[in-house]
């Protein structure tokens, strides 16, 4: 039988929720030797990020869809912690390859990439519920589908205080490192990158800085 | 599958652009 808008979501979120390890608001016994092998052991950082971001981003969940859906904005993100863990190790195994190194300290230490990660793991979630709400009408009174509205990109980057370029530069290693993502999240991803492209990486000094970078090929073409 | 644009070359990758080696 033809699939409906509501069986196609609720597939796409059973899909996303089965792919991930069921212990995984926790790092895998893989991720936790990446973390060891560091100069720097970043776990501790990490859990504390996670905490942090984790509270900030319940709150402004809350104050988009309502104070009652805090909960839901909880779930949203451990869902998200478990995949950006996957996704880490997943990032990590493919460097380990191609480097033939086990130490990646400065990176695994590095707020902005930790940030980047999880905000494209969240998008990643967010987009694969909220996609479902535009797709089967469930938000049609116009309270629920203006909080959906809200809570699409851009907006986990003003939660996490997260540059546009900064975002931009895990979408494709993630990809790479997702091979089981939909074709309809692949193309949302694609959607936020030329989002940023387009609109929200420039900034005023962006043309300045064009500017100062003339010897670069692409700069020249480009003025 | 959907036709995503990859635009990293081989040699690069998440460490790369965020500036480690």
């Amino acid at each position: 039988p033809p699939q409906t808008p509501i069986r196609a979501a609720m597939n796409s979120i059973k899909m996303l929720r089965g792919d991930l390890p069921s212990s995984g608001d926790q790092p895998s016994s893989k991720l936790a030797t990446y973390f060891k092998n560091c100069t720097v052991d970043p776990t501790q950082g990490i859990q504390k990020r996670l905490e942090m971001l984790g509270q900030v981003f319940s709150q402004m969940f809350g104050e988009a869809v309502g104070p009652h859906c805090i909960a839901y904005g909880r779930e949203r993100f451990n869902l998200g912690v478990r995949l950006y863990y996957k996704v880490m190790e997943a990032m990590l195994e493919s460097e380990e390859k191609r480097l033939s190194v086990q130490n990646f300290s400065k990176l695994l230490n590095d707020s902005t990439f930790h940030t980047s990660l999880l905000a494209c793991a969240l998008e990643v979630v967010m987009a694969t519920y909220e996609e479902s709400s535009f797709k089967n009408g469930g938000c049609s009174h116009g309270e629920g589908e203006q909080a959906v509205r809200d809570l699409c990109f851009p907006w986990i980057l003003n939660v996490f205080d997260l540059s546009a370029f900064d975002f931009y530069k895990v979408i494709e290693s993630f990809i790479k490192a997702e091979p089981t993502l939909s074709k309809e999240i692949i193309k949302h991803l694609e959607t936020c990158e030329n989002f940023i492209m387009e609109k929200i990486a420039w900034r005023t000094v962006s043309f300045t800085n064009v500017s100062l970078n003339r010897r670069i090929p692409h700069v020249c073409r480009l003025l | 599958s959907h036709d995503y644009h990859f635009g990293l070359e081989e040699h690069e990758g998440i460490s790369e652009l965020f500036d480690c080696d």
